[in-house]
């Protein structure tokens, strides 16, 4: 009885932490700030149904913008899409982590969406905004 | 403090106020290079807005898409990283007075483009249904820009289209009118008149409604609207906020 209520307990706490995150329209999948896992990208979700703009938005609804959080330390294997340099970084943090800063773990592709929507004068306008969707995380 | 070491990436977990809200949601309008307010709730009057435009626009959109994944981009679609259709519209006929030529003339508010885009095409576009007078005939539709009007003396004209078309054919005729655009990009707040003509092949003026070509009145999936291609000419600068 207690291993269940604890697993709720813990459940709660990842809704909680879900829930915190959630400001109103922007959705992460919850565990990205806690786990040490390496860097990798995440699922954020910016939906526009709940920033209330359906009335002018006619597509999407919402698009998954991903961010990218992970550890980027020495060694990186090739999977943390790293440079030679990000390599030599996180070496010499390893000597003096007071001088030399972690190498981060960022975006290393992005791409484009596309916004339908209506103006002030109920013209239809479409919008490409570039580099809003991650398609790739690596450390830099 | 550096000596506690903290989770490298956990952001401050805390409620945002009304006030902080509404100037995140603004800043993700911001970064999304959309308009500041979202348009207010749809009014009675916006069910009767021409549908012709969305209905155009959503394939673009669809195409757009494609072309992010790969596919071939549609004609101006590739060159443009923003594209606005414009109803707004006041429609007027000289179609009655049988020496002078008959024309229909569109007025179009171009007051909501944005600064800084530079236009890479436009088009008009007015749907044409199959015309039984005079049946099965060679018809020529130009297009005018309506440069400067005069009180006393017809209007200053600047050509820019013309197609050859079947009296019986159907469907949407798009005409180039990219060469307007130099002036509307001057005068914003003047509406940009477009002039329509169409001719019989033996060179005799006609009604272009009895052409076919509709206008205000057709279906709201077939009324005319213009079509622009903008280029952002340099990357916008986010002023602080």
């Amino acid at each position: 009885a207690v291993r269940p209520l604890k697993r709720k307990r813990q459940l709660n706490k990842t809704n909680q932490m879900q829930h915190s995150n959630k400001h109103a329209g922007v959705f992460d999948d919850g565990h990205g700030s806690r786990g040490r896992d390496v860097c990798r990208r995440h699922e954020l979700y910016v939906s526009f149904r709940d920033l209330g703009w359906l009335d002018s938005v006619i597509a999407p609804q919402g698009y998954s913008a991903y961010y990218c959080a992970g550890e980027c330390n020495y060694p990186m294997n090739s999977s943390m899409n790293s440079t030679n340099h990000a390599n030599m970084q996180a070496l010499i943090h390893l000597t003096k982590p007071d001088v030399v800063p972690k190498v981060c773990c960022v975006p290393t592709e992005l791409s484009a969406i596309s916004v339908l929507y209506y103006d002030r004068s109920n013209n239809v306008i479409l919008r490409k905004e570039r580099n809003m969707v991650v398609q790739a995380c690596g450390c830099h | 403090s550096g000596h506690r070491l903290r989770p490298p990436y956990v952001f401050p977990q805390r409620r945002l106020g009304i006030h902080e809200r509404r100037d995140m949601q603004r800043e993700i309008l911001a970064v999304l290079g959309l308009p500041e307010l979202p348009r207010p709730r749809a009014s009675p009057a916006a069910s009767r807005q021409p549908a012709s435009a969305p209905l155009f626009m959503l394939d673009l959109y669809h195409a757009m898409a494609d072309d992010d994944n790969g596919g071939p981009p549609p004609p101006h679609l590739g060159r443009s990283d923003l594209v606005m259709s414009f109803v707004n519209m006041v429609e007027r006929d000289r179609t009655l007075d049988y020496q002078e030529p008959h024309w229909k003339e569109f007025l179009f508010d171009l007051t909501q483009i944005p600064a800084g885009e530079a236009v890479t095409a436009a088009e008009f576009r007015i749907y044409k249904e199959p015309s039984t007078h005079p049946l099965n005939t060679t018809l020529h539709v130009s297009m005018f820009e309506v440069v400067q009007e005069h009180s006393n003396r017809e209007s200053d004209l600047f050509f820019l289209d013309l197609q050859t078309l079947r009296s019986g054919d159907e469907g949407w005729l798009v005409l180039d009118i990219t060469a307007a655009s130099d002036r509307w990009l001057l005068s914003h707040n003047k509406d940009l008149g477009l002039r329509l003509y169409v001719e019989t092949q033996d060179g005799h003026s006609m009604d272009p409604g009895l052409a076919g070509l509709l206008g205000q009145q057709a279906p709201r999936s077939r009324q005319p609207f213009m079509v622009g291609f903008f280029r952002a000419s340099q990357s916008p600068v986010r002023a602080p906020r």
